[in-house]
């Protein structure tokens, strides 16, 4: 990428992250995730998107469709819902290293 | 949406934190996106658009896809537990916002996501795209740097001033009527932080102290003019309507329109020009010449009734390098619902037939609609060719967007000059008498390298 993207590709990637969701206790059931915008860290305030939390609306998706609606309270899912944030770090960290391969994706040859 | 999470795994080089639980503080979403949504997407063409992975018919049950439709324009803000991480953790670049409407069409783009969410973050966190601002109705913006599914809430960023953050992303992946569209669905970040900002007012003492540590929408943190007004020469690209068909076309002279030939086909026609930049006007014009059928150059000039106003003229290019940044704008997509869409890509091809350049191929996405658009030199702004053509596979009747056929402009460009100074139509009559090598191009077979030897 030419020089003028250096600073944006790295203001890019420090506010990136991956939000998953899933169900308590029921890990079995599936998640969610998907991509957000880490819009402050301390504390960690981010934005993803809502899509991954539809599934644990109260009132189904049809709240979502309110004419006029900006914003839904945070208890409008139901209390299963838990929600993890992953990003890279800022600096070097001793975080956890997995050297389990990954099942589901391949690459196969074009 | 994506798919299992995996297992925290290393990073690109770098370990990755481990996920850290987080709470769901509100649901955020941006009326007028929806609107919009609705204006562009819904409708008569409703059931022919399809985004993300609901594209696989028979992967998504309809109350799954009716979710996701849904929960489209919605974004969800979330708070992170604090963690055992070193303090250094806890600090990093605030990011800025830019306002609404501050980033003009074909603006250059960078957006950063991770395929497939939480599946795989080790090799694809924060994996980036390149693009421009496609074309945008309020907070509903599309670019065509390409997103995969997962990408979702990912950020979407200016070159210039660096790394303001413009947009999330809405929907990765679009089709209509089962072609591949080649562009994401954004909401732009200002107003989604905007309504955080008024709903967390709303909440509790405790979290409405949150709303201080939304990143500021500022013009431009470091003092610049935020952008120069876009490209100027997007100006040029006209819609024109010839009774039910309609396509782009593009303004040459003040009274003069270049377009194909399958939009406007028969001379006397009168159709009507659209013009959106600098300001919403429409003219009358008719078609003043139109190839034969049999020509291989798909082209029609239309003659105005009136005079573009205050619309800059293209500079016609002389010479064509392939590898070089373009880009084409044109009304494929939503034609009239709103003006004219901007796709950046590279010349990929010039075929010649004796050293003279007779096809222009691009990695531009190319719609219905464009046909008789500009197709302009990205740095120069020269106008290079008339976009005429995408591709087809007849065996799967999958559609490319990124390949498309231009008719370069030195092929029209003699008889356009003849036609302003004289009003003589002989030059383009030229067209209708190509070689018969010309018409092989055109017919997407390998010209023949000698005349086949008979076997008598």
């Amino acid at each position: 990428m030419g020089r003028q993207w250096g600073s944006s590709m790295r203001a890019a990637e420090q506010v990136g992250c991956v939000v998953s969701a899933s169900r308590a206790d029921q890990p079995e059931a599936g998640s969610w995730s998907c991509s957000g915008v880490i819009l402050s860290r301390s504390p960690g305030l981010v934005l993803c998107h809502g899509g991954i939390v539809a599934p644990f609306l109260r009132a189904g998706s049809g709240a979502l469709t309110t004419a006029g609606a900006a914003f839904l309270p945070g208890d409008s899912c139901s209390d299963d819902l838990r929600l993890h944030v992953q990003w890279a770090p800022t600096a070097a960290s001793p975080a956890g290293r997995s050297e389990r391969a990954l099942p589901g994706l391949c690459t196969p040859h074009c | 949406a994506g798919l299992e999470p995996g297992p925290p795994a290393r990073s690109r080089g770098r370990p990755l934190q481990s996920p850290r639980p987080a709470e769901l503080l509100l649901l955020l979403s941006c009326p007028a996106f929806r609107a919009h949504f609705a204006r562009l997407f819904g409708g008569e063409t409703a059931d022919q658009w399809r985004f993300a992975n609901a594209a696989r018919d028979d992967e998504v049950s309809e109350d799954e896809e009716e979710d996701q439709l849904r929960a489209l324009g919605w974004f969800a803000l979330l708070r992170v537990q604090p963690g055992q991480e070193a303090a250094e953790e806890e600090r990093g670049p605030a990011v800025a916002v830019a306002p609404l409407g501050a980033v003009p069409k074909g603006a250059p783009l960078l957006a950063c996501g991770s395929p497939f969410g939480a599946f795989c973050p080790d090799i694809f966190l924060n994996t980036l795209s390149r693009g421009v601002l496609s074309n945008s109705a309020g907070p509903l913006l599309l670019t065509d740097a390409r997103c995969l599914p997962g990408t979702e809430g990912g950020g979407v960023f200016t070159a210039r001033p660096a790394g303001a953050l413009v947009a999330l992303v809405a929907a990765p992946l679009c089709w209509k009527a089962r072609e591949w569209v080649g562009l994401t669905l954004l909401c732009a970040a200002a107003p989604l932080l905007r309504a955080a900002r008024a709903a967390l007012g709303g909440l509790c003492p405790g979290i409405a102290s949150l709303a201080t540590l939304l990143p500021p929408e500022v013009g431009t943190p470091w003092g610049l003019p935020l952008l120069d007004l876009g490209p100027p020469w997007t100006a040029a690209s006209v819609l024109v309507e010839c009774g039910t068909v309609w396509g782009s076309g593009v303004a040459v002279a003040p009274r003069l329109v270049v377009t194909c030939r399958h939009v406007a086909p028969r001379e006397a026609a009168r159709v009507l020009v659209r013009i959106v930049t600098p300001k919403s006007v429409t003219i009358w014009g008719q078609v003043v010449f139109a190839t034969q059928e049999t020509s291989p150059y798909d082209i029609a000039v239309v003659s105005l009734e009136e005079d573009l106003d205050d619309v800059p003229m293209p500079v016609p290019a002389e010479h064509f390098h392939e590898g070089e940044a373009v880009s084409v704008v044109g009304f494929g997509v939503f034609g009239q619902a709103c003006g004219p869409s901007v796709t950046s890509g590279i010349l990929s091809a010039v075929v010649q037939v004796d050293d003279t350049p007779v096809m222009l191929q691009t990695t531009c996405a190319v719609h219905g609609g464009s046909s008789g658009g500009p197709l302009f030199s990205t740095h120069s702004g020269v106008l290079l060719g008339i976009v005429a053509s995408n591709t087809r596979d007849n065996n799967t009747g999958a559609t490319y967007p990124h390949l498309n056929f231009s008719i370069p402009i030195t092929v029209l460009q003699p008889a356009l000059q003849q036609y302003c100074e004289t009003g003589d139509l002989g030059g383009f009559r030229q067209l209708d008498h190509t070689t018969e090598p010309v018409r092989v191009v055109w017919r997407l077979q390998r010209p023949l390298a000698e005349a086949p030897r008979s076997k008598l």
